[in-house]
């Protein structure tokens, strides 16, 4: 038996707008720890971490661990008749080929459940290291969504590099090249305004644009976005889900042949 | 050239 209650249902709405791009089916995996996800995308070049930890619902009941199969994309239809001040249930018997979405309006009156059938879906788990980044980044989500949007305009791909000056973004198409450089500022009125650089080693490595402007569908979910980089190691692009947890993007980067 | 790598290059099937 499995009933997790989360009052801010937008969340799980924009969640599954930020993946939905990225993936088409995954394996929703509900332990004591929370809600949480881990899947590749087609090409097997980014991967998604999700994780929405217990404390952070109202209800949470999780009587044995569970493995639900769902297309991401049938799930977002669900979810978008939710309304977004809904508290949204999540339910599932043991051994049930089905989960149901409830959405309770904030006052009660509306209360409205979606059975969906669930899927079988073989996907490898990765184990994902603890790494020292070279360089962590974080700054505001729309103002990096605002760049990845803009670069991918002019190019297909992205050299991110973080020196003492900043961290610039670069790209070259058929037409041009562009550089947009973010400077380190904390003198901002609102702490999720700022661009902070924490920098151990200048690093510089190169990306596909296609896939950093699908995980800025995340946006919604944070004010800040957080870039985390090393040498040849694939780029973590993490976004906070208030105090809940994390959606993280992890993208394996282009590499000199 | 530039190759697109493969995440499952950097993380172990666990």
């Amino acid at each position: 038996m499995l009933e997790l209650r989360l009052v801010q249902g937008s969340l799980l709405k924009k969640v599954l707008e930020a993946i939905r791009e990225l993936v088409n089916d995954a394996n929703f995996d509900c332990s004591a720890t929370g809600f949480s996800l881990q899947a590749m995308d087609s090409s097997h070049v980014a991967l998604v971490a999700l994780l929405l930890r217990s404390e952070g619902f109202e209800h949470y009941r999780c009587d044995r661990n569970l493995s639900m199969g769902m297309n991401l994309n049938n799930m977002a239809k669900m979810l978008r008749c939710a309304g977004n001040d809904d508290i949204i249930t999540i339910k599932a018997d043991d051994g049930s080929d089905t989960v149901t979405f409830m959405f309770e309006s904030p006052n009660q009156d509306k209360i409205a459940d979606f059975e969906m059938k669930l899927m079988d879906i073989d996907s490898e788990h990765l184990g994902i290291p603890d790494a020292e980044y070279h360089a962590i980044v974080r700054m505001p989500s729309a103002e990096f969504a605002r760049i990845c949007k803009d670069l991918s305009s002019i190019g297909d791909t992205v050299v991110i590099s973080v020196t003492k000056e900043g961290v610039k973004f670069s790209t070259a198409g058929d037409i041009g090249t562009a550089n947009i450089v973010c400077r380190q500022n904390k003198t901002v009125d609102k702490p999720e305004e700022a661009t902070v650089i924490e920098m151990q080693e200048p690093v510089s490595l190169t990306f596909a644009l296609r896939y950093m402007n699908s995980f800025t569908k995340a946006t919604p979910l944070s004010e800040t976005v957080t870039i985390s980089l090393s040498s040849e190691l694939p780029v973590v692009v993490e976004y906070k889900i208030a105090d809940m947890g994390y959606i993280r993007f992890y993208l394996a980067p282009k590499i000199e042949e | 050239v530039r190759k697109q790598s493969q995440i499952t290059a950097f993380f172990s099937l666990g």
